[in-house]
């Protein structure tokens, strides 16, 4: 299940520089 | 003068810019298209000749999941960006985002055909627009489910129409979506059911200051979004019927978000 969310929690977590 | 709600404002300011948008996602599908293209290079031959495969032209349907799927990319921008979202722990933005999805997808649609404002043609998000003659050949090819849905959607268009949603109530909308308190085992429930009555009460303030002679245009916009709930889960069933079969293009945040809620 983890694996299905990773784009979106990569999305949501990464840096915006 | 009109006093419009502060948090109102705040809404608006946090709007994409459209260009900007839909530049980014023209140029991406422009590339895609390119890459799918059978002549595109010689090493696309050579590669073709080696797998003894033809390379599998983008169909209507693929096309419209990859801009489906690239609009979802700019809705987690956008929410990224939203007063209040910033706030809550990843997880529970991401569940937030899992609910919404496909409400905040079909209203983006709804929301660019209301103000492009020409009842005969679609604005799609790239910019292109599409004419009734393609229209209504897109509609015969689309199958009973697929065409159904896009003439429920124009339907819904024409209300909106008719009420004259304007951009700031869009904008409460897509908040009021984002911010369902009915979404259960968040982190910080409370703060979610805060915010959406707070977005409620910015919207109905709005509306009362800003038509005045229209007392229950209000009620009249949240009827709509029943509406566009039922629409958006019809959406879902048909995406994730034609995923199971295959016809879906993969590895994209689309489909994870599919499996997100099935799962």
């Amino acid at each position: 299940k983890k694996k299905d969310n990773a784009l979106l929690r990569y999305l949501l977590d990464k840096d915006d520089n | 003068g009109l006093t419009v709600p502060a948090l109102v404002l705040e809404f608006v300011r946090c709007e994409q810019d459209e260009l900007q948008v839909q530049n980014k996602i023209s140029t991406h599908l422009a590339h895609l298209q390119q890459e799918q293209s059978p002549r595109s290079t010689v090493a696309n031959q050579e590669q073709n000749v080696r797998h003894a495969a033809k390379p599998e032209r983008l169909t209507t349907f693929g096309l419209m999941c990859h801009m489906a799927d690239q609009t979802l990319f700019s809705i987690v921008e956008w929410a990224r960006g939203c007063i209040f979202f910033k706030e809550l722990k990843v997880g529970d933005q991401m569940k937030l985002l899992h609910n919404c999805w496909s409400e905040l997808l079909v209203l983006d649609y709804i929301a660019r055909q209301l103000h492009h404002g020409k009842a005969e043609s679609v604005l799609l998000i790239t910019g292109q627009e599409v004419t009734p003659v393609e229209f209504t050949t897109l509609l015969a090819q689309a199958g009973v489910t697929l065409s159904g849905m896009i003439q429920r959607g124009q339907e819904l268009v024409h209300r909106l129409q008719e009420l004259q949603l304007d951009r700031r109530e869009t904008a409460c909308l897509k908040y009021l979506i984002l911010f369902n308190p009915d979404v259960k085992l968040l982190e910080n429930q409370s703060y979610v059911e805060n915010v959406y009555e707070q977005v409620n009460a910015a919207l109905l303030e709005y509306t009362l200051c800003v038509y005045p002679q229209y007392p229950d245009r209000f009620s009249q916009i949240l009827m709509r979004l029943p509406e566009l709930r039922a629409l958006s889960a019809q959406s879902e069933d048909y995406l994730c019927y034609k995923h199971l079969s295959g016809e879906v293009p993969c590895n994209n945040l689309l489909i994870e978000m599919l499996h997100a809620k099935r799962t």
